[in-house]
């Protein structure tokens, strides 16, 4: 109870550029992973490479990255990811389920 | 000690578009009310905002990683692991299970039998209107019939002069009929189809929201640092008859502004159009005697862009597209038998009583899941909630990978 409440949410790209099966790529297209993290505070973002053969993210290949401070920015318009030190979120990252 | 029966209403692409979520434009009264004597969960999140992996990974509580499910070709028994269901496990402890409108994903993803019988103890109902959902079904300006977004409709000029979830609803309330008597509880899953596009829905809720009332979201434009990796193109949209015709850029739009205030419009008479059906079926369960004892659980499979960001979609981690209502009415927990013989969900005509105000009874604002729901619904109804599952779990058929919410309708909220 007396723990940080945290979401976790995914979603898969084919490619790092909007393409027409970016919406709801196959399985096998799958090349992205977009790992979310968010608190009441802030949601986090990172854009993983993916591979749909064995299932594995590489968390050294970060395609591209988002935080948004919810206090300043409820509607998620303005990423600060760029301003940032990731060292804390990569931290939290790592406990992922 | 007396086993509670559950009725768990699913709506397919709702947002938190609601009265009892803060939103002053949309018109939900019957869910309102539901929500006034329940436990609303403000900040519930999906955990990816697409049907079949949503759906699987809250019916199974297990987060796609564990599913494997991230598009809709895969079954996940053989797919990734054996895993137990909420109606199964329920079936498991001796109820009636059964599934009406969209629950699972049909397809491959259920097995092309909603997982029918680990699942239901009766085939899934799905509604015949429903074949019709995608055709051309909506009459243009020429009097020809399109497969349009917006598609509000007169429903007595449909095939069999009805809609899908009207037909669902009318199933359901049979079997609550059926049911009613039963010595043996029930799991009953309702899947309303609304408000997913197209938005081919009676015409007559278009009413409710006055076009020259209706507004621009407040970030219609994509954010200038947004990664493209982070996009979705909305393609679905695209395909609609009516939606080409407006010969829209690809991938980044705009959508005219005209347009984008009827899509808005539509949206929120789904909704609406979908509240209708929700109060018909909680008035029934009234009706019959089964308030008191029946849990109803309300949620949705993910959320859904209703242009913020220049998106007008689900498909990705924005919070409008993976935030979703959850709504838990526990009585005798969220709220306690009128002795005064007042009822509990007595149905509200929206197209005939425009004012009606309720207050949440319960609300909690930390962040939960959907991968919650199982081990949450299944204590409250007095069954053992399953274990927490191993950091790698895909030989275990029977865990969860949520939390269990119960402690949450007794304590107060902390931090």
């Amino acid at each position: 109870e007396n723990e940080e409440a945290i979401s976790f949410s995914q979603y898969p790209r084919p490619a790092d550029a909007p393409q027409v099966n970016s919406d709801l790529p196959d399985l096998k297209d799958i090349k992205i992973m977009g790992y979310s993290l968010r608190s009441w505070d802030y949601r986090y973002t990172l854009w993983l490479g993916f591979n749909p053969k064995t299932f594995q993210v590489n968390v050294s290949d970060v395609h591209a990255g988002e935080l948004y401070m919810l206090a300043d920015d409820p509607g998620q318009d303005n990423n600060i990811y760029s301003d940032i030190d990731h060292r804390v979120m990569m931290k939290k990252m790592a406990g992922l389920p | 000690k007396e086993r509670r029966n559950v009725l768990f209403i699913m709506a397919d692409d709702l947002r938190t578009s609601l009265g009892c979520y803060g939103d002053s434009v949309v018109k939900s009264p019957n869910i309102d009310q539901l929500a006034s004597k329940s436990q609303v969960f403000l900040n519930a999140y999906v955990q990816q905002a697409v049907c079949a992996p949503s759906r699987t990974s809250m019916l199974t509580s297990r987060r796609p990683d564990t599913t494997r499910l991230y598009d809709f070709n895969s079954y996940w028994r053989v797919h990734s692991g054996n895993y137990t269901t909420l109606p199964q496990y329920f079936k498991s402890k001796g109820y009636f299970t059964t599934s009406v409108g969209k629950v699972f994903h049909p397809g491959i993803a259920s097995n092309h039998s909603d997982d029918y019988p680990y699942s239901w103890s009766i085939p899934a109902y799905h509604p015949a209107s429903f074949r019709f959902e995608k055709e051309k079904m909506c009459k243009g300006e020429d009097g020809k019939l399109y497969a349009n977004l917006l598609c509000a409709v007169n429903v007595t000029e449909q095939p069999g002069g009805t809609l899908p979830d009207m037909e669902s609803t009318d199933e359901a309330v049979r079997l609550l009929k059926k049911l009613a008597n039963d010595s043996v509880p029930f799991f009953m899953a309702v899947g309303f189809h609304k408000p997913h596009i197209p938005f081919r829905i009676p015409q007559e809720y278009l009413s409710l929201y006055p076009i020259d009332q209706m507004t621009l979201a407040p970030d219609p434009d994509v954010p200038k640092l947004l990664p493209p990796v982070a996009y979705n193109p909305w393609m679905d949209v695209r395909k609609r008859d009516d939606v080409q015709k407006l010969n829209i850029s690809f991938p980044y739009g705009p959508i005219p502004k005209d347009f984008q205030v009827r899509i808005r419009q539509h949206y929120y008479a789904a909704v609406s159009y979908m509240d209708t059906q929700v109060g018909r079926l909680l008035s029934t369960l009234d009706d019959l005697g089964l308030a008191d004892n029946t849990i109803v659980v309300f949620t949705s499979d993910h959320g859904w862009s209703l242009g913020e960001h220049g998106e007008w979609a689900k498909y990705s981690n924005f919070d409008v597209s993976t935030r979703v209502p959850l709504i838990f009415y526990v009585p005798g927990v969220t709220t306690f038998h009128d002795w005064m013989g007042k009822s509990t969900f007595p149905f509200i005509d929206i197209l005939a009583q425009s004012k009606y105000s309720f207050h949440n009874a319960k609300v909690r604002k930390n962040v939960v899941e959907l991968v919650d729901v199982f081990p949450t619904v299944s204590c409250m109804a007095g069954l053992r909630a399953p274990k927490s599952c191993s950091d790698v779990s895909f030989q275990e058929e029977l865990c969860t990978e949520g939390d269990n919410l119960a402690y949450t309708f007794q304590h107060r909220e902390r931090g």
